[in-house]
């Protein structure tokens, strides 16, 4: 464990825990892609299959069952609690778009070619798009709320972290892994253009709005 | 591709 990794699973515990606070306490999940949160929990559940087979320690255990139970809680509250206040009008992002071509390559391009590793990989490859939905909605609203773009730079920001993790453990431990390496890049690239808005908007106290 | 696989990560 480096200071880059642990900032970055505590800003992807952040981004997590902003998003569903906000949904439980303003009661509502408007602005908020329901698909999105739908492909963090298929993430999840295919990358932490050896959750009870492959223990690393208490706290990659806490995590992963934190990251699962919190996942699968704003789907719920999205789908079925707060189901009234989703705005499934502008979250038309179609998943399947994501989900083949992401099976596909996880098929074609993995480290090892068993069921664990090839559903790992599909959980790293659409982990890399799984806000393709949410950051699609943002632009057909073309604004977003300031909390959910706290929690877009929060989510941005763990996968950039992890990038300088992994160059850390490339030269303290000669560690790398390519595809969670390029998977990681695409991720952190597709967050740039919000970044810029992030940065540009929302820290000088204005609203995110998209030009139109 | 080269196995440099620990899944310590999460």
């Amino acid at each position: 464990m480096n200071i880059f990794r642990l900032l970055g699973d505590l800003s992807h515990l952040l981004a997590i825990i902003i998003l569903l606070l906000k949904i439980w306490r303003t009661r509502s999940c408007a602005g908020v892609s329901g698909k999105s949160q739908i492909l963090f929990a298929l993430v999840f559940t295919t990358r932490y299959l050896d959750l009870f087979t492959n223990f690393i320690s208490m706290y990659n255990s806490a995590m992963k069952l934190i990251y699962l139970v919190c996942s699968y809680a704003t789907v719920f509250l999205m789908y079925f609690k707060f189901k009234a206040t989703y705005d499934s009008n502008h979250d038309t992002f179609r998943m399947e778009f994501l989900v083949v071509p992401v099976g596909g390559l996880a098929f074609l391009v993995n480290h090892d070619f068993t069921p664990l590793e090839i559903l790992w990989t599909f959980s790293i490859y659409l982990e890399a798009v799984a806000i393709l939905p949410q950051l699609f909605m943002i632009s057909k609203t073309g604004e977003a709320e300031t909390i959910t773009s706290h929690y877009l730079f929060a989510l941005g920001s763990y996968r950039a972290l992890y990038i300088v993790n992994w160059v850390f453990r490339f030269y303290t431990e000669g560690f790398f892994d390519l595809i969670a390496i390029v998977a990681g890049c695409v991720q952190t690239i597709l967050y740039c253009d919000f970044f810029y808005l992030y940065i540009t908007k929302v820290l000088k106290g204005k609203q995110l709005t998209l030009p139109a | 591709l080269p196995q440099m696989q620990k899944k310590d990560e999460l």
